[in-house]
């Protein structure tokens, strides 16, 4: 399975007369969606519910109108689940994964920003032919690499390649140098960015390193997060 | 063979990491 984010509130009730709205997102059988949990806390029914993007980074829009064709009463809740695509206008935002959303009603329309996980980018065909990954490793030079500590995990390599496989990061190749497990991985967000990647694990050390390596390096602090 | 070349690549890459 991909890996699920925690569910937040992204609009709490008391800013948006009466409506909750929490949520995450999640990737599932290569479609992207928004799960929100809607929850009436006002007194009064609420209808004539839609949501709308602001542009953002990764063209991300809703792909159908919200599906809530009853009102929602005082108390009720309701959960959607809104599927995504990445076909909208880009615009490129700060952090670059922020999502600013309108969200309208009856009562009035309310906004909320909120930050996508970078995984949900991660395309299902991220896998680099061996060849071509050789070739662009070459030709991305050193500096273009940053290094990032994972701390306190204990998995070993296999472990770590299944998770990171079911969440679209592929393992092209497996080393072992010197005792050292040595991963060259490789993911592509859904616009058509590859990120190249070396993930070391050392036996007994539950500090592992992964390095990127790519032309693209403002993801890379995102990436991170998603390993 | 080229695989083999392909699996030799990757030897070196590793190896040239771990002692530049």
């Amino acid at each position: 399975h991909s890996f699920l984010w925690f569910v937040k509130v992204w609009l709490p009730a008391v800013k948006a007369k009466g409506l909750e709205i929490s949520g995450t997102f999640s990737r599932r059988q290569g479609h992207m969606y928004m799960d929100m949990s809607f929850i009436n806390k006002a007194l009064q029914h609420m209808t004539d519910f839609a949501i709308q993007f602001n542009k953002n980074s990764f063209g991300v829009i809703p792909t159908t109108p919200l599906a809530m064709h009853t009102p929602l009463m005082p108390s009720q809740s309701i959960d959607i689940s809104l599927p995504l695509n990445t076909i909208g206008p880009v615009m490129k935002m700060d952090p670059l994964n922020n999502l600013q959303v309108a969200v309208k009603n009856n009562i009035d329309v309310f906004y909320f920003s909120t930050l996508i996980p970078l995984s949900v980018f991660f395309v299902e065909d991220g896998k680099m032919e061996r060849q071509v990954f050789l070739a662009t490793w070459k030709d991305i030079p050193n500096e273009n690499e940053l290094q990032y500590q994972i701390k306190d995990c204990h998995l070993n390599a296999d472990t770590v390649s299944g998770k990171l496989q079911n969440n679209n990061i592929y393992t092209i190749a497996k080393r072992n140098v010197e005792g050292q497990d040595m991963l060259y991985q490789s993911l592509k967000l859904t616009n058509g960015i590859w990120i190249l990647a070396e993930l070391r694990i050392q036996p007994g050390n539950p500090n592992y390193t992964v390095i990127a390596h790519s032309t693209k390096i403002d993801q890379f602090q995102l990436l991170f997060k998603n390993y | 063979e080229m695989d083999d070349g392909l699996e030799e690549a990757f030897s070196r890459l590793a190896e040239s990491r771990t002692n530049p």
